[in-house]
């Protein structure tokens, strides 16, 4: 059974019988997929394996890859209002060569819609790392990509990361993660003060981010079939 | 002339035979996430010359059964699937990634003589 399970794994694209440490959310999106999947399955209705209808691109394999960056405690934070400063990196080898990448999709959860206080307003800041650490260094932010405000510390925010994780998938040397710093904006009384300290320890607690990326198996799937004019 | 045809009986005439996959009988129930397992059904049975002609087998195999019919050294035709179906299956790899993925061809709906 040994050998005939390696064979097996091999056509599932796996070179080992996964043994995850720990078990990680199932996205609503790939539960939502397989399962209407499944329905048409049932059904006998056709399906085009290689498009992912909900999300509007040409795929078929899908991919989150959780953060598996840490949160930088930096002495001279940017400025007064910053909240928190954390660096974000995927493990993009796990994208095999002969997959086209057709969707990265960066997830910020920034947590559960909670109603006791709709504030206070947030401003995101997203840069690409472009220098590796050196040591336990604070990595430096570069190039500034993502500038956005947000209005108050809940719900999950989508940016899409395609060109960056195509160049980080052709040059693996250059994937060195991103930056990510939140800051509040608005003026410091005492009163957002103790907000602020509040927000930041309930961000630092459910911020969760995450990359949903779709790749497109040239051997599986073939050119879409457009109908020639 | 007319050609007697064997009397298989019909049980072991070509057609599915009901195979479920239970990814616990692997021991993977650890790392699929979903489905429990699937029914991937398998094609068995004989390909007498009768058969050929009602089963929706291909021509090669009429004439495969015709020649076997008149010479037995030439192998019989066969029972392969004639339409198969895709299953997805969701899994966590070991980098904790959360993977959805489409196989093609993994569920054999028909049987037929080829």
């Amino acid at each position: 059974l040994q050998f005939q399970e390696y064979v097996f794994l091999q056509f599932l694209g796996l070179d080992k019988v996964p043994s995850p440490q720990k078990f990680q959310p199932v996205p609503y999106i790939l539960k939502k997929i397989f399962q209407d999947r499944e329905a048409a399955a049932i059904t006998g209705g056709s399906q085009d394996l290689c498009s992912v209808k909900d999300l509007g691109v040409r795929g078929n394999v899908l991919r989150l890859l959780p953060d598996q960056g840490f949160y930088l405690y930096s002495k001279n934070l940017s400025q007064a209002s910053s909240c928190l400063q954390k660096l974000l990196y995927f493990n993009l080898p796990a994208i095999k060569d002969k997959e086209q990448l057709t969707m990265a999709q960066l997830g910020l959860d920034l947590g559960p819609n909670t109603y006791y206080n709709l504030g206070p307003e947030l401003e995101l800041a997203l840069f690409l790392v472009q220098e590796p650490r050196v040591g336990h260094s604070i990595p430096k932010p570069g190039k500034l990509f993502v500038l956005k405000s947000v209005p108050w510390p809940q719900g999950v925010l989508h940016f899409n990361l395609l060109d960056v994780a195509k160049d980080w998938n052709n040059n693996p040397q250059k994937n060195l993660g991103l930056f990510l710093e939140i800051l509040v904006k608005g003026d410091r009384d005492s009163g957002v003060n103790f907000q602020l300290e509040d927000t930041c320890a309930r961000l630092r607690h459910s911020l969760h981010a995450s990359l949903l990326v779709v790749t497109l198996n040239s051997e599986q799937c073939h050119p879409s079939s457009r109908k020639r004019r | 002339s007319a050609i007697p045809a064997n009397k298989a009986s019909c049980k072991n005439l070509c057609h599915r035979h009901q195979l479920f996959i239970n990814f616990r009988d692997l021991g993977w129930q650890k790392w699929i996430i979903a489905p429990k397992g699937f029914m991937a059904n398998y094609c068995h049975g004989e390909c007498p010359f009768s058969l050929t002609t009602s089963l929706n087998s291909s021509n090669y195999a009429f004439m495969q059964a015709l020649m076997h019919a008149v010479d037995p050294e030439t192998p019989q035709a066969v029972c392969i699937p004639t339409k198969l179906s895709p299953i997805s299956m969701l899994y966590q790899d070991n980098d904790d990634n959360v993977i959805l993925r489409h196989y093609e061809d993994m569920v054999v709906d028909e049987c037929g003589c080829g």
